[in-house]
């Protein structure tokens, strides 16, 4: 565990939890894309798959946990919570995200480090993971302004991967065994999809103005 | 061994 990783870790940890506070303190979830959250439990629910038979360690596995309780948790709200859901824009998140679950399945299936469930599991929810984020960039394009925690949970959701590159150059220089390369690559194209945004919520931060994005 | 397989990243 370096440096890079464990703020890393955190900035999604905080990530989370601004969302989870957005929901819970305004009951609304405007302006938060479904189909992204449904895509991220998609993500922690096939990469933690050995939950319990791979023990690291208990950090490892409280943050397992945290990340698969919370995107379930937000899926539920955004489903079932009488006044939530009442708040989703159904009309506006339509982006067709099945599809990125199936391109991402068909590639795992043909890139992985191993051909096994485990392997094949992991690199799906690796390109998931990597994509994820699309329904949501796209969503708040067309919302136009963004409200302060949205932009807030994408920033953060956003830098977490940029941390997890600099851990894997740090690993990359300080240890023999690495071939990350799957995890490495798909992190650079989920980084590079929040370009735009990190770049509007700069200039937003700058003016100390209100964040909008482009049309 | 060879290929890195621990996972112990999240």
């Amino acid at each position: 565990m370096n440096i890079f990783r464990f703020a890393g870790d955190m900035t999604h940890l905080i990530s989370v939890l601004v969302l989870l506070l957005k929901i819970y303190a305004t009951k609304s979830c405007s302006g938060i894309s479904l189909k992204t959250q449904e895509l991220y439990a998609l993500v922690f629910l096939s990469r933690y798959l050995d939950l319990f038979t791979n023990y690291i360690s208990l950090y490892n596995t409280l943050m397992k946990l945290v990340f698969i309780g919370s995107s379930l948790a937000i899926v539920w709200c955004m489903r079932m919570h009488h006044a939530v859901k009442r708040s989703y824009d159904k009309e506006v998140d339509t982006f067709r995200h099945y599809y990125l679950v199936l391109a991402c399945f068909v590639l795992a299936t043909l890139v992985n480090e191993q051909f096994t469930l485990r392997e094949v599991c992991w690199a799906f929810s690796i390109y998931l993971e990597a994509v994820a984020i699309l329904p949501q960039l796209v969503l708040l394009q067309r919302s136009g302004n963004v409200d302060n925690l949205t932009g807030q949970y994408v920033f953060f959701l956003g830098a977490y991967r940029a941390f997890y590159i600099l851990n894997w150059i740090y690993r990359y220089f300080t240890e023999q065994y690495f071939t990350r390369w799957i995890a490495c690559i798909a992190g650079i194209v989920q980084t590079a999809l929040y370009a735009d945004f990190f770049y509007y919520y700069f200039i937003s931060w700058k003016n100390n103005a209100k964040l909008q994005l482009p049309a | 061994e060879g290929i890195y397989h621990d996972h112990d990243e999240l």
